[in-house]
């Protein structure tokens, strides 16, 4: 059974990219084969991971309108159990006319259900916009994964990710939880330690157990194109995503 | 003669909502009158000012299309000298109408022209998409202003920015300029700084000589709701934003 994860968060930079990425490494790593997807016409996730996004004649995009088959589109990556849909610009014209297309939000739930059976997880990364990509992300998936960083602007956010959450609950998708995941914790002075506080009080069911600290590795992996799992093996934030696979598997299984 | 600058770039989390209300307060206090205007439907800029966009009434959305009147729309801070024009959810629905619109992207630039004469400044928050608010913001700005993170991230996103400004230049607002601000700058360690060197070769021209550093005072103004020249007045992020005011009021008496 494949288990499928959207990544999405309204606000910006809160590491939605880096966690596809990382997160999908170290799930293909211990757990079994996995495909990560790439709905995010910026195409960070797909350079993260050493492609170029400019430069993929194919992409999901061509995917989700039907001009392409599955087998063309999919490509290995320097991990082994781990392939990617990539991105490219196409996708931003895409998001656009899909609104006008009846029954978009179950395109990619479609495609998975049919060419994804021999994965057993798949992980979506989402634009920060609340629009048709991450949609149909969300229709697809059993788990919404919210990664947010213990800001302001990125709690205030949180509302408004919940109201599509129910919103695809209750129109397309009955099955979807989520669950929300702290990100680039920074221990020094007490700013995030008093907010990590509150939002274990206010979001605990919700709220995954690991948390991934601020590690400058991450960003040396990514202007690297090497997935963080490779570049530093031992690094904080590679262990920190290896507990988070591990969590993972014990939710599934667990459900 | 009102000078109009739009905050934009594809990346999510670089500083956009966090240079459009403290680059604003900076110009109040030391330059003259300063509107700022949130166009991104999560309303980030808004509560940074201490507003609360879900309960805007009246936003942006309705003086767009028509539905409202400038003087019911714009509200004063708690700075002198500074007015803004908020945003509220509906922005989001408005954003996916706009493209049926016939010259929708004039619709600000129109109200600025009518409604704004008497501010010397206009700042203009975008969301991290390049859709239709960010063209209306564009096509209304003499200069764009593009923060970036001096991570690679960031960096690649920087190219479709370019296009689009090109293509605004040449489609709707041939005056249209823009200008790189690095932002969160981090002095630890050797990884900014050896960007920071590749940056200022790669994109000198473009480059504003201001730098604004990694402070985490910037968070706590944001949690409480106030500018963070009245937070923190003499922070180091408050004084690096009013190097970056006066480096404008040079930039635009040389025009
Ligand atoms: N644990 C971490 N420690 C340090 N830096 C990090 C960490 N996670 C992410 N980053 C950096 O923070 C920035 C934002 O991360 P990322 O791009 O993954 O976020 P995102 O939510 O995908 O952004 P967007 O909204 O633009 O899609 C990137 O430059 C990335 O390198
Ligand atoms: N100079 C700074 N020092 C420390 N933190 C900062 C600084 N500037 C911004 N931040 C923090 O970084 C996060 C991202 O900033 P901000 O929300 O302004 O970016 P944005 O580009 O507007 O994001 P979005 O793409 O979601 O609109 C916020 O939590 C903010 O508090
Ligand atoms: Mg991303
Ligand atoms: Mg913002």
């Amino acid at each position: 059974m494949t288990y499928v994860i959207g990544v999405t968060h309204q606000k910006g930079g809160v590491g939605k990219s880096t966690t596809v990425a990382t997160l999908g490494a170290c799930l293909a790593e211990q757990s079994g084969r996995t495909l990560v997807v790439d709905l995010d016409p910026s195409g960070n996730m797909t350079s993260g991971l050493g492609y170029h996004p400019e430069e993929m004649e194919k992409s999901i995009a061509s995917l989700l309108v039907g001009q392409e088959v599955f087998a063309n589109v999919v490509k290995s990556t320097s991990l082994q159990n781990l392939d990617i849909l990539p991105s490219n610009p196409d996708l931003l014209s895409i998001s656009r006319h899909l609104f006008s297309y009846k029954g978009y939000e179950f395109l990619l739930r479609d495609i998975l259900r049919r060419h994804a059976g021999n994965y057993k997880w798949v992980v979506v990364d989402c634009p920060p916009t609340l629009g048709t990509l991450t949609i149909t992300a969300l229709t697809a998936a059993q788990l919404a994964m919210i990664p947010t960083q213990l800001e302001f602007y990125s709690l205030q956010a949180l509302d408004v990710v919940f109201k599509l959450i129910n919103m695809t609950r209750s129109k397309t998708n009955p099955r979807l939880r989520y669950r929300l995941l702290v990100t680039m914790y920074d221990r020094r002075g007490r700013f995030h330690t008093d907010i990590l506080t509150y939002v274990r009080q206010h979001y605990s069911k919700a709220l995954m157990e690991s948390v991934i600290g601020f590690d400058t590795k991450v960003r040396a992996s990514q202007l690297a194109g090497v997935p963080l799992t490779m570049y530093a093996r031992s690094s904080r934030a590679a262990k920190q995503y290896r507990e988070l696979a591990q969590e993972l598997e014990a939710y599934v299984e667990r459900q």
